[in-house]
């Protein structure tokens, strides 16, 4: 019935009692952000009234710009692993969905990460999972997202630079590729999100951001695929993913110094080899 | 060359569009990624080697012999799961020096790491997560992953040797133990 704290030198992170992330503070840069962070699914639509379009390979169309929580509303039964180098919070969201939360005692990052699938569809509905940040950072409709790694793109809710925006699909006409990172931010604070792959995602209120992890649909999308997305993966329940996000939360003025550098160490990661061999030679 | 060559051709191959987002059939996609895997394979046998290489310390000596575990991610690699003791080497492809945790898949509780220059260097080991067992089924045997902080220098390589704790106490000296010298565990 209280919050759980887990912290390094550098940073804080509280979770509510129910397990959920409350808040992450940067000591460093002195900046603390509320967040609340779950997993949602759309219900991937099999076409309506409107339009016979189905969500499918080549198309993301969720039925209703609600997505459902996939948070039980009780407890992520959290449970704290702590050593002298690595903090971890395990969270299980559905018996098919967890989640680590990870500090590492010498960066200046938080890692979440996320164990999703075998999605469930006994139900009949195809499910597109996404992960979704709640903050109190006051970014209105603008966030940015980067261009392979290279330059940041601005980004602004119901708008193109390019072309006249009708607004016919309010969840994906606001999604944008994402191959590294996307964040938010108002002119005190930035909320960065660098992901270990390229994903779909957006932020579709002020101070909220949301990537898309995993998708199982059950219908074409009429693109000339001519089957479903519905992967059932090497045991055939259905493809697991597992991956990282790592999030920063600067001072915005010093936020792109830092995503930067981190962005170079994820994407070009030291190379790991091993050898039995353990003779005088290092 | 040919080695290579493998790899570049399924490259060429994958630059469509749906073996980039897998948004093919099923078994295209599957096609898609087996060509790549195969290239894959053939291009760290090729690294590997040419690692062995770089670190031999002169012409006369081989260098070591080493490996790849392609699912690090989900807390398996032969090479690492059942030995008590065995070298990491990290290669850092960028132009500056990088400070990075490693995570090892092991069976032992208790571990000894020695950096390049021979110092201890701490370390954590813990059970392998519940998330990560699920993903990972009836494959791989580690139990608990072996995480340590490691510094790589610009365009250059680390190694670090770790041994398992109870090995390293195998290493005292045996006549230490006859005169009841009480064996001092490697530091944690």
């Amino acid at each position: 019935d209280s919050d759980t704290v887990i912290s390094t030198d550098v940073i804080k992170v509280t979770f509510d009692s129910t397990g959920l992330l409350k808040s992450m503070t940067n000591m460093d840069s002195n900046v603390t952000v509320n967040v609340k962070q779950s997993f949602y699914w759309y219900n991937g639509s099999a076409g309506n009234h409107e339009s016979g379009q189905a969500s499918g390979a080549y198309i993301f169309r969720p039925n209703s710009s609600t997505p459902m929580d996939l948070f039980n509303g009780k407890s992520v039964s959290g449970k704290v692993v702590k050593g002298s180098e690595v903090i971890e919070f395990h969270q299980t969201f559905q018996p098919w969905l967890n989640q680590i939360v990870r500090l590492y005692k010498a960066k200046n990052f938080v890692e979440f990460e996320w164990v999703v699938g075998p999605i469930p569809f006994m139900d009949g509905l195809g499910k597109e999972i996404i992960t979704k940040f709640d903050t109190d950072i006051d970014s209105e409709d603008i966030f940015y997202t980067d261009s392979n790694g290279r330059q940041m793109m601005k980004r602004q809710k119901n708008h193109r630079e390019d072309y006249p925006y009708v607004d016919l699909e309010p969840v994906a006409g606001n999604y944008y590729p994402i191959n590294s990172r996307i964040f938010i931010n108002d002119k005190n604070k930035q909320f960065t999100i660098m992901t270990d792959r390229s994903e779909g995602g957006s932020s579709l209120k002020s101070g909220s951001v949301e990537l898309m992890v995993h998708r199982r649909l059950l219908h074409d999308d009429g693109k000339g695929v001519g089957e479903p997305l519905n992967e059932t993966g090497q045991f055939g329940d259905g493809l697991m993913a597992i991956g990282k996000h790592r999030v920063l939360i600067n001072q915005t003025p010093q936020a792109a110094t830092i995503h930067r550098e981190l962005g170079e160490e994820i994407y070009m990661a030291p190379w790991v080899f091993f050898s039995s061999q353990t003779s005088g030679w290092n | 060359e040919a080695e290579v060559e493998t790899l570049k051709e399924y490259m060429g191959v994958s630059q469509h569009h749906d073996s980039i987002t897998g948004t093919a059939k099923q078994h295209v996609n599957d096609d898609y990624t087996k060509r790549l895997h195969i290239g894959n394979e053939k291009c760290q046998k090729l690294v590997g080697l040419a690692v062995g290489q770089l670190m031999a310390k002169n012409s006369s000596t081989e260098g070591p012999k080493t490996q790849f575990c392609n699912y690090l991610n989900i807390s398996m690699c032969p090479a690492t799961e059942n030995a008590d003791s065995f070298a990491v080497i990290l290669y850092n492809p960028i132009g500056r020096n990088v400070s990075t945790y490693v995570k090892i898949p092991v069976n032992g509780a208790s571990y000894h790491v020695a950096g390049p220059d021979g110092s201890s260097v701490t370390n954590q080991v813990q059970a392998v997560s519940d998330a990560v067992q699920r993903v990972r089924r009836d494959r791989g045997s580690a139990k608990n992953d072996l995480f340590f902080f490691a510094h790589v220098p610009a365009l250059g390589f680390a190694t670090y040797q770790v041994t398992s704790a109870k090995q390293a106490l195998k290493r005292v000296r045996p006549q230490a133990l006859s005169n009841n010298v009480k064996a001092v565990p490697a530091p944690a």
